[in-house]
This record gives structure tokens, C-alpha cells and sequence, in this order.
């Protein structure tokens, strides 16, 4: 463990905790992807199968516990609780295109051809791209509440994060994992037009408007 | 390398 993954895991627990807060104070889930929600939901359960196969510490299997039960609630939340309020036709993205692409990419790309080391590979794909359908939906809407952008914000910083933590690992243990650090770049890149709007903007205490 | 028996990150 690193100080920059130990952050990263606090900003990506925080993401999920401001997403849950969000929904339940304001009994909404309006300007929420549900298909974003689906997608991560997908990427915990994918990830986390050798939750009671391997274990890694005390942290890591809470982590990972808090991880799946909080992505099961937010989906629960989204589509059964609070459905009345959520924007289905916002939230459009073609996401079973990401499912495939990633699956075909597992398969062909990963460092074990075994069903556990391709399903892990497969979340590490998924969880790259399952952003897309939250911010296809802001630019379709034009606008996000300040609290969804909060939740952006912490979510787009844990990957990237998680990046410094993947430099440290290579020059401190020699540990280096290619398919995690091209697929985290990736995924920290799609927020980069994001993380520039919210420091020029919400940081500011404007609202996070898009320009049309 | 990797030591992909055990993914010890999030």
C-alpha cells in the first residue's frame, strides 16, 4: 500500500458515498446514468469474485465488500426506489457496446487466459469506459447539479491517483501491471474535459453548464 | 512483472 492508493481508494469511496447521499437526501436520481451505475456494478462483481478466494488484507476484502454492497444499493435505488425519477431518456449512451468491445478485448488481451484472470481483465476494460454514459448524459442535458460534478470529480481522481500509485510501484517494487495502467490512463483521460470545466467552473461556484 | 495470482488493488 501508497499513500497515492491509499487516497485514491478514499476518493473513489467517497465518490460512492456522495452518489448514495445524493440519491437518498434528495430522493432523486435525476442527471444520474443508471447504465453508468449498471456498468460499475458489473466491474465490482467481475473483479471482486476472488473476494473469498484470495485474500489480501483486512482492508482490501472491506473494501471490496463495501464496494459490491454500495453499487448493488445505488442500482436499487436508481431502478426499483427512486425509478419515477429517473431520466431514461437522457440516458441513452449505446452502453452494450462497451460490454462487447470489452469482452472481445479480455479475450483477446490479458495476461492469463483463465476465467477469473479474463473476467478481471474484463472489469479493468468495462471500468475504463463506464463513465461514458454519466457524461454523454451531461453533455446531452447541458448541465450537472453541483453535487453529481463533486461526485465526477472524486470518481475521475481515484483512477488517476491510482496512476501515480502504478509509477511508485515500478520504481519502488518493480511491480508493473500494463493492462491496469493503459486502461487507467484511459479511463483518467475521459475526464479531462471534465476535471477542466469543474476546476474553471464549480471551483468557482458557477454551475457545471456545458457550453451548447 | 505481474503477479496476476494476486491482484492486491481495488
Amino acid at each position: 500500500m501508497n499513500v497515492f492508493r491509499l487516497i485514491g481508494d478514499m476518493s473513489h469511496l467517497a465518490a460512492i458515498i456522495i452518489l448514495l447521499i445524493k440519491i437518498w437526501r434528495s430522493r432523486s436520481c435525476s442527471g444520474i446514468s443508471g447504465k453508468s451505475q449498471l456498468l460499475f456494478t458489473a466491474v465490482f462483481t467481475c473483479r471482486y469474485l476472488d473476494l473469498f478466494t484470495n485474500f489480501v488484507s483486512i482492508y482490501n476484502t472491506t473494501m471490496k465488500i463495501f464496494f459490491l454492497a454500495s453499487s448493488y444499493a445505488t442500482i436499487y435505488l436508481i431502478f426499483m426506489k427512486f425509478k419515477a425519477t429517473y431520466n431514461r431518456n437522457h440516458d441513452t449512451f449505446r452502453f452494450e457496446l462497451l460490454i462487447v468491445v470489452s469482452v472481445i478485448l479480455a479475450l483477446l488481451i490479458n495476461h492469463e487466459f483463465s476465467a477469473t484472470e479474463i473476467l478481471w481483465t474484463f472489469s479493468i476494460y468495462l471500468e475504463a469506459v463506464a463513465i461514458l454514459p454519466q457524461l454523454f448524459m451531461i453533455t446531452k442535458t447541458g448541465e450537472a447539479e453541483s453535487i453529481t460534478s463533486h461526485y465526477l470529480f472524486a470518481l475521475g481522481s481515484y483512477r488517476g491517483l491510482y496512476i501515480l500509485n502504478w509509477i511508485y510501484r515500478y520504481y519502488v517494487e518493480g511491480h508493473l501491471d500494463w493492462i491496469a495502467v493503459l486502461s487507467g490512463i484511459v479511463q483518467t483521460g475521459l475526464y479531462c474535459d471534465f476535471f477542466y470545466l469543474y476546476i474553471t467552473r464549480v471551483m468557482k461556484g458557477k454551475n457545471l453548464t456545458l457550453p451548447a | 512483472t505481474v503477479s496476476i495470482s494476486k491482484h492486491d488493488e481495488l
